[in-house]
């Protein structure tokens, strides 16, 4: 039954409530401070008059009318003042929205909206991993591909050499010259034969 | 605005209480003081009510400075202002914490997610282009070994 | 109950922004 204006309390930093009451308290406490002062002032008074016939007594008596009357009006008049005041200023109306909690209406998620926004970023940090891992495998590859080919090429470059060598010697084509110099000494050696046979 | 509601409100509110605490009241409820002393009792109310007025005043004022009221009263006027337009109900805290907070998070989130889709789409481009190389690398290693393999038999 | 109110309204406004915070450096911590 009581509304706690919570977020009344939000903006302003107390309860509007509160200060409502601090206030009440002290208006009533001054009320009280002065009725007391004016007693005071009319018993010193009263003192000063030799062969008064008015009592202390009657004076608080009086004191206490008026202040009942006082307090009467007192209230009455402060639970309006309260009325207005928790309406029009200590009040803030059922559309404002705070400064503080403008992304609860610029992003209204849902648990099942924020759970899927939760998951795709974790998808998403997968996904990145994923491809970390990949462009490592891959420039691990890259590199051996790089010493592999540095070998192969280092073998095929002997055999160049080995072409380059029979070519500066007069044989481009070694297997053709080969097969010559086989042809050849085949020949010398009949003819080495044919010479033997002669000379016999 | 709110700050001259508030004035005119306890100003008004003041007024009503004097005028209640009239001096025929004061003067009915002092009447054995008033025969005796009649200027004496109109000087009392005077400065009571003079004091009191004071009193309340001040007190207002305090609890102005205290709770910075003038600065407070100002800001809402003009986020109210700013709502006006609005007819419906705004948001208002649900009172389960972990709801509330998950639209503080949003935006943070959103922002990560853009953040990850921009970086894994440049991995990805980026790795796209190393694959490629690492293909044309095996191509050329496989032709490599070809061709020693042709020499080899060659001599073989 | 004064006490209460302030306190949860105070909370409220605050610490949503300490909360997000948080998350953050937790979030970096984890991609790091």
């Amino acid at each position: 039954s009581v509304d706690p204006m919570t977020y009344e309390t939000q903006f302003f930093g107390f309860t509007p409530q509160t200060c409502i009451l601090r206030v009440y308290i002290a208006f009533q406490d001054y009320l009280f401070e002065m009725m007391q002062v004016v007693e005071g002032v009319m018993l010193k008074k009263l003192d000063g008059i030799p062969g008064c016939k008015i009592s202390p007594f009657q004076i608080r008596k009086c004191t206490e009318k008026f202040l009942l009357f006082m307090k009467e009006h007192f209230d009455k008049l402060f639970a309006k003042m309260e009325e207005v005041l928790l309406q029009l200023v200590l009040n803030i109306p059922k559309n404002v929205l705070l400064p503080e909690d403008k992304v609860q209406e610029q992003y209204p998620y849902s648990k099942e909206e924020f759970q899927a926004l939760q998951d795709e970023l974790q998808q998403l940090q997968q996904q990145c991993r994923a491809e970390a891992a990949a462009e490592q495998a891959l420039r691990a590859e890259l590199e051996e591909q790089k010493a592999v080919k540095a070998e192969l090429e280092k073998i095929l470059q002997c055999f160049d050499g080995l072409e380059n060598i029979c070519r500066e010697h007069g044989a481009s084509n070694f297997k053709e010259s080969f097969a010559l110099l086989t042809q050849s000494s085949r020949k010398l050696q009949d003819v080495l034969k044919d010479v033997e046979e002669k000379s016999k | 605005g709110r700050a001259q509601v508030f004035t005119t409100v306890v100003d008004t509110f003041l007024e009503k209480l004097v005028a209640a605490g009239s001096y025929q009241r004061f003067v009915n409820c002092y009447r054995c003081f008033y025969k005796l002393q009649p200027q004496l009792t109109r000087s009392i109310y005077d400065q009571f009510i003079s004091q009191l007025q004071a009193s309340i005043k001040e007190e207002i004022q305090e609890v102005k400075n205290e709770g910075n009221l003038e600065g407070l009263f100002s800001s809402l006027d003009k986020i109210v202002e700013e709502a006006k337009d609005r007819e419906e109900p705004a948001w208002r805290p649900s009172g389960i914490p972990e709801e509330d907070v998950r639209s503080t998070m949003v935006p943070y989130f959103l922002k990560h997610r853009s953040y990850l889709r921009r970086v894994l789409r440049e991995k990805e481009e980026e790795n796209r282009k190393v694959a490629e190389s690492v293909l044309m690398g095996r191509d050329r290693i496989a032709e490599l070994q070809q061709l020693i393999q042709a020499r080899q038999q060659a001599w073989q | 109950f004064d006490e209460l109110i302030v306190e949860t309204a105070t909370r409220r406004k605050q610490w949503p922004k300490k909360i997000l915070v948080h998350a953050i450096q937790t979030m970096k911590a984890e991609q790091e």
